[in-house]
């Protein structure tokens, strides 16, 4: 900014002596507004981004200090509420699906990788082999890139990313701290009718037919039930350990990996997907925006696995509004809304054959998220 | 974009048996596709 105020200036002078030597001063006048207005804006976006990058050192520093910093709502978070962020997020899919020539790929992607610090060693195809940015960002990985670990009773991470909160939930209500300070309930994350155990149990049949929150009409517990009938669960003998309910929460930079995969064997009897907003995703917002997550548009995969039960909430953003299903090729998300009030209740699909779903084991590949 | 799991895992039941997940991560931790979240033993 300091490098063009300069140039402006001198270039003001030049013309102030011009004009002075007889020049005519309105068109130079004019001309000096142009620059005068062009320096106001750079200006002001070096003071805002200035302050952005204090405020994030601010953040930065006090992490360090193991200082956890408190949910604050501020106008900014009121103001992305007015925006239409799917439809900005929708646009910016357009934009990013556009074909590269192929000269150019290598480059543009270089540059996202140094951007966003991803590592292109592991991009399974040679970079002209991405039509565009879209199709480089939900890439695949060389085999071996991700291995899985052996450990039998291990449960890994479905993502690459940056563990934000763990954890177990003890006693009635379950809640996820979404920042120090506020809260949220996985049940409104996951959804009024998830088969949700409230409570850690001795054993899965207890809570898994009467789960607190679900209509309980026959039907629906009795394949449930079937379901969970492996032969760890109808255990008779109750020597089998009691079960907790544990959390995890992943954050997924730009630049990383997006493809999910199965943290455990499992089998995923249902789908459900909120189409909610898309607000960001990032620290500041999770700092700022209420019930982030649960407003958001999100996938939950729902279902059964050795040790109990088993949900993946995939949670979109503005610039990664679409989550795709490698288990349900046409399903589609951030879809134009037919109506304006949409609806809270989610979408939901039961997977064939009931009861049983979809088999998956640990590692297989389960979802994506993609821009747009 | 965010990933949310819940999940039911073996905890210590009264002393007797020796199973109790434990995650194996801790806030802040960079975590990649097929690493260990957490463990229990049965012994």
């Amino acid at each position: 900014t300091s490098f063009i105020i300069k140039k402006l200036q001198g270039q003001a002078a030049t013309q102030a002596r011009a004009s002075f030597n007889g020049g005519s001063g309105s068109s130079q006048g004019d001309s000096f507004l142009v620059p005068g207005a062009t320096v106001a804006t750079l200006l002001m976006l070096g003071v805002l981004h200035a302050r952005r990058m204090y405020d994030e050192k601010k953040v930065e520093e006090a992490q360090e200090k193991g200082i956890e910093c408190e949910f604050q709502p501020d106008l900014k978070a009121t103001f992305l509420r007015l925006l239409p962020l799917r439809s900005i997020s929708r646009c910016w899919g357009y934009l990013t699906s556009v074909e590269i020539p192929v000269r150019l790929r290598p480059h543009i992607y270089r540059a996202w990788a140094r951007a966003f610090h991803s590592n292109l060693e592991e991009a399974a195809l040679p970079l002209e082999e991405y039509a565009s940015l879209r199709e480089f960002f939900v890439r695949s990985l060389k085999e071996g890139c991700r291995p899985v670990d052996p450990d039998p009773q291990c449960l890994v991470s479905p993502v690459d990313g940056t563990i934000l909160r763990f954890g177990e939930f003890k006693g009635p209500g379950a809640m996820i701290e979404q920042v120090k300070g506020f809260s949220y309930s996985v049940s409104s994350l996951l959804g009024a009718s998830s088969f949700l155990p409230m409570v850690a149990e001795g054993h899965m049949e207890e809570d898994v037919d009467e789960p607190e929150n679900i209509s309980t009409n026959k039907s629906k517990k009795s394949w449930w039930r079937i379901s969970m009938a492996s032969p760890k669960v109808w255990d008779p003998v109750s020597s089998r350990p009691m079960r907790g309910l544990f959390y995890c929460v992943i954050y997924l930079k730009p630049g990383d990996y997006h493809r999910i995969h199965s943290p455990v064997d499992w089998n995923i009897l249902v789908r459900r997907h909120f189409s909610g907003n898309l607000f960001p995703v990032n620290e500041r917002a999770t700092r700022t925006i209420r019930n982030l997550y649960v407003e958001n548009e999100r996938v939950v995969l729902e279902g059964p696995w050795r040790e109990g039960f088993m949900a993946i909430a995939a949670i979109g953003a503005t610039n990664i509004g679409s989550i795709e299903l490698f288990i349900e090729p046409e399903f589609r998300t951030n879809q134009p809304r037919k109506r304006l009030l949409h609806s809270k209740t989610p979408e939901k699909r039961v997977y064939d054959p009931e009861g049983v779903g979809m088999k998956l084991k640990k590692g297989d590949e389960v979802a994506a998220f993609n821009m747009g | 974009s965010t990933v949310v799991m819940v999940f039911q895992a073996p905890v210590k039941k009264n002393g007797d048996s020796l199973s109790e997940f434990k995650f194996s991560v801790k806030c802040g931790d960079r975590i990649r596709v097929g690493e260990a979240l957490g463990r229990w033993r049965e012994q």
